[in-house]
C-alpha cells in the first residue's frame, strides 16, 4: 500500500460527507445505501466514523459530474477514468468526484429501483411475463396514463408483484421541487418542451420544468434516467425509441448493426437515418459501491496500490463477493489504527517507501503468499483424488492470548460445529462453546496449535459428519485435516469451484456425504467423498434460502438448522427454509452477557 | 437472419473515436499517471525515456515489466480506472 506524501491523514475521526447530486442512472436510495457500504468498508476496520450530512460543508463532499466538473481535471466521457477523490485536508482536500458519462449501476447491469406499487420499492425483475409476453424492460402496456412499470418477479401473471419505474413522468431528482415530476409541455426560454432538455445547461444533465411554463415560475427538477436511456453516443440519457429505422430497415431491440466493435446501440427517435440521434444501450456498468469504495480510500489518506487484489489498486475489476484485502487493511490501519485499538497515531516521521505499519495490541499475522497450488490443465493427470501433499507451513504460529474473550469480537472468520461443539474463528485463534455441557465457552485456543499450518484468516470450516475430517477454507484454497494430519493447500479450483468463487463464506452439510459450499450470491454441493461438486450448480442462495442474506459472512449448521450471519445478526432457518428466528450470534448463539 | 449483404458500417455523429496512435495514448497515460514528466519525456533520447517510463508503469501495476508497448500494457492503458496519479503528488 502506499499512503500519501507526508502521511496526509485526518485529524479527526468522527468524518461527515455530504452527496451534492446524483447521477441519474441510479435512485438516489441506492446511491446513499452503496456510499454508506462503501464508507463502512473502512470503518469496520478502523476507529473511523461517518455521518452523512444534507447542508453546509462536510469533510467528504461527494459529487458527480463529467468533462470539466469544476477542479480543473476533466472526465473523459464513458470508459477510461471512472473517478477521482482528493487526500485528506480543507476545502476540495478529501472530495470525491464520478464521471457522469458512466454508466453507474451495482457492477451487473442496470438496477432499476420501483416506487409506488404492491412490491415495497423492490427492484424490477427481468424478463418478466405480463398477460403471457415476456418483458425485458419496463413497459407502459396495460395502463392508459403511459407510466412505464415492471413486475418485480419473473411473472406478473402469477405474483401480481409491480411497481413504478423510474421515469420523469413519476419524479425528479434534485432541483427545487421537492421531486414533483415534469409537467410537459412546459416553456422554457419561450420555446415549448414535450421532454427532458439538457438546453440552457452545460453539464449535459437532462431536466424539465414541474409547471407548465420556467420562465414563470422557475420551478424545475433533473429526470432520473429510464431503464432503455443510452449512454454516451449524442443522446446520452435519453430513452431508446422502438422501433426505430436504421438504413430502412426496423429496429425494436438494441443492435451493433453499423458497428466493428459490436457494441449495442439503438436510435434515441423513430428514424436514426433522419435524425442520427443515438446512444450506447446500458451494459454491466460500473459499481458504484466498489468505485466508491476505493475513492474514499484517497480521501482517508490512501495512495494506490501495486496488489493487483487490493482495492485500492487503480484499475476497475468487479468483484461479487467483495472483501477488504489485507494490503487495503494495513495500509489504513498505519493512519489511523484499528477498529477496537489505538486512536489515530501520528505515522512514523520519515516513511520509509514500504512505511511499517504501526504495532497495535497483539502482532498482526503476517499474510504469507502461501505456495499457490499449480493450476491443473484441462485433462491433466491430476483428479481430485487426495493426493499426499506435504503441507507448507504457511502462517507462522501466532502467540494466542488464552484470556481473550470471545464477547469482544464483533464478528467471527468462520463458525462451525466440530466434534458437537461449536467453534467461533478469529485471526488464528478460536473458541468452543458446547450446548450439551453448560461450561460456557472455552478458549481462546491457537488455531495453530490444533491445525497446524493453517492461515490465520479462514473464511470457512466444516466437519464431514462421515469420516469426521475437518475441511477449512481461506481464499481460493483447502485444507483437510485428519487429526492433526493435513492434506493441502489445494485450489478450490480441484473441486470444480469456478473463478466467480473468490472465497468460501460458509457450509452446510446436508445427508449423504453432501455438503453445500456458499460464496456470494451462489452455492454449490460438493460430494465430499470424491471431493468434486455435483453437476448443476452454482444455484442463486436466493432460489431457496429466502430471506437470509444473501452476503452472509458465516453459514452453518447447528442444532439442525441453517444459520447464516451478516454483522451482529444471524437468521435462523428450518430444514423446510423457512427463517424462524433473527437474533444476535453474541448474546443468543454465544450467550454473553 | 444470417447477414443477406456485407454489413455497412456507419460513422456515427458525436462519437468519440480515439484518433490517437499507440505511441501518443502511452505518452499520455505516462504523463498524466505520474510515471514521467514533461522534462523527463522532452530531453534525452525519447525511447529510453519511454522505456524506463513504461519499466516503472509495469512494475507499479504489477506487470511484466519489458520496457515495451507490448499488448499487455496497452491493454492496461485502456482500462477503466481511478483519475488519481499512481505516482507522486
Amino acid at each position: 500500500f502506499l499512503t500519501f506524501e507526508g502521511d496526509l491523514k485526518w485529524d479527526h475521526t468522527d468524518l461527515t460527507y455530504r452527496v451534492m447530486n446524483y447521477s441519474p442512472d441510479l435512485d438516489p436510495a441506492v446511491i446513499d445505501d452503496a456510499f454508506k457500504r462503501a464508507f463502512r468498508v473502512w470503518s469496520d476496520v478502523t476507529p473511523l466514523t461517518f455521518t452523512q450530512i444534507h447542508s453546509g460543508e462536510a469533510d467528504i463532499m461527494i459529487m458527480f459530474g463529467s468533462r470539466e466538473h469544476g477542479d480543473g481535471y476533466p472526465f473523459d466521457g464513458k470508459d477510461g477514468l471512472l473517478a477521482h477523490a482528493f487526500p485528506p485536508g480543507r476545502g476540495i482536500q478529501g472530495d470525491a468526484h464520478f464521471d457522469d458519462d458512466e454508466l453507474w449501476t451495482l457492477g451487473t447491469g442496470i438496477v432499476v429501483k420501483t416506487r409506488h406499487g404492491n412490491a415495497n420499492g423492490a427492484n424490477c425483475h427481468f424478463p418478466f411475463i405480463f398477460e403471457g409476453r415476456s418483458y425485458s424492460r419496463c413497459t407502459t402496456e396495460g395502463r392508459r396514463d403511459g407510466l412505464p412499470w415492471c413486475a418485480t418477479t419473473a411473472s406478473y401473471d402469477r405474483d401480481k408483484k409491480y411497481g413504478f419505474c423510474p421515469s420523469e413522468l413519476l419524479y425528479t431528482n434534485g432541483g427545487n421541487s421537492d421531486g414533483s415530476p415534469c409537467t410537459f409541455p412546459f416553456i422554457f426560454d419561450g420555446t415549448s418542451y414535450d421532454a427532458c432538455t439538457t438546453d440552457g445547461r452545460s453539464d449535459g444533465y437532462r431536466w424539465c420544468a414541474t409547471t407548465a411554463s420556467f420562465d414563470k415560475d422557475k420551478k424545475y427538477g433533473f429526470c432520473p434516467n429510464r431503464d432503455t436511456a443510452v449512454i454516451g453516443g449524442n443522446s446520452q440519457g435519453d430513452p431508446c425509441v422502438f422501433p426505430f429505422t436504421f438504413l430502412g430497415q426496423s429496429y425494436s431491440a438494441c443492435t451493433s448493426q453499423g458497428r466493428q466493435d459490436g457494441k449495442l446501440w439503438c436510435a434515441t427517435t423513430s428514424n436514426y437515418d433522419t435524425d442520427k440521434k443515438w446512444g450506447f444501450c446500458p451494459d454491466r456498468g460500473y459499481s458504484i459501491f466498489l468505485v466508491a469504495a476505493h475513492e474514499f480510500g484517497h480521501s482517508l489518506g490512501l495512495d494506490h496500490s501495486s496488489v493487483r487484489e487490493a482495492l485500492m489498486y487503480p484499475m476497475y475489476s468487479y468483484v461479487q463477493d467483495f472483501q477488504l484485502h489485507p494490503d487495503d487493511v494495513q495500509g489504513i490501519q498505519y493512519l489511523y489504527g484499528r477498529g477496537s485499538g489505538p486512536a489515530p497515531t501520528a505515522p512514523a516521521p520519515v516513511p520509509t517507501e514500504e512505511p511499517q505499519p504501526v504495532p497495535t495490541e497483539d502482532p498482526q499475522p503476517v499474510p504469507t503468499e502461501d505456495p499457490q497450488p499449480l493450476p491443473t490443465e484441462a485433462g491433466s493427470t491430476s483428479t481430485t483424488e487426495e493426493e499426499e501433499e506435504t503441507p507448507e507451513p504457511t502462517a507462522t504460529p501466532i502467540p494466542v492470548d488464552p484470556s481473550r474473550d470471545a464477547c469482544e469480537e464483533k464478528n467471527f472468520d468462520a463458525i462451525t460445529e466440530i466434534n458437537g461443539e461449536l467453534h467461533f474463528f478469529k485471526d488464528g485463534k478460536y473458541w468452543t462453546h458446547s450446548s450439551f455441557w453448560k461450561s460456557g465457552i472455552q478458549g481462546a485456543f491457537s488455531v495453530a496449535d490444533t491445525w497446524p499450518g493453517l492461515p490465520a484468516a479462514i473464511d470457512a470450516a466444516f466437519q464431514d459428519v462421515l469420516t469426521k475430517r475437518v475441511f477449512f477454507f481461506a481464499g481460493r484454497q483447502f485444507w483437510v485435516f485428519s487429526g492433526k494430519s493435513v492434506l493441502g493447500p489445494r485450489g478450490i479450483e480441484k473441486l470444480g469451484i469456478g473463478k466467480e468463487a473468490s472465497r468460501i463464506s460458509g457450509a452446510l452439510q446436508r445427508g449423504r456425504g453432501k455438503v453445500l459450499l456458499f460464496s456470494g450470491e451462489n452455492y454449490w454441493r460438493l460430494d465430499v467423498k470424491v471431493q468434486r461438486v455435483d453437476k448443476g450448480y452454482p444455484r442463486a442462495t436466493d432460489d431457496v434460502f429466502t430471506g437470509v442474506p444473501l452476503d452472509a459472512r458465516n453459514v452453518f449448521l447447528y442444532q439442525d438448522k441453517y444459520h447464516f450471519c451478516r454483522g451482529s445478526f444471524y437468521w435462523r432457518m428450518t430444514p423446510r427454509y423457512q427463517v424462524d428466528r433473527v437474533g444476535y450470534v453474541k448474546y443468543d448463539i454465544l450467550q454473553c452477557p | 437472419p444470417v447477414q443477406s449483404k456485407p454489413q455497412a458500417v456507419v460513422t456515427f455523429p458525436g462519437e468519440l473515436v480515439s484518433t490517437l496512435s499507440d505511441l501518443e495514448l502511452a505518452e499520455r497515460y505516462l504523463l498524466r499517471f505520474g510515471y514521467t514528466t514533461e522534462v523527463e519525456a522532452r530531453t534525452g533520447s525519447k525511447h529510453v525515456s519511454l522505456s524506463k517510463a513504461l519499466r516503472k508503469m509495469q512494475k507499479q501495476l504489477g506487470l511484466e515489466e519489458t520496457g515495451e508497448l507490448d499488448a499487455g500494457t496497452l491493454e492496461a492503458m485502456r482500462a477503466p480506472r481511478c483519475g488519481v496519479p499512481d505516482v507522486g503528488a
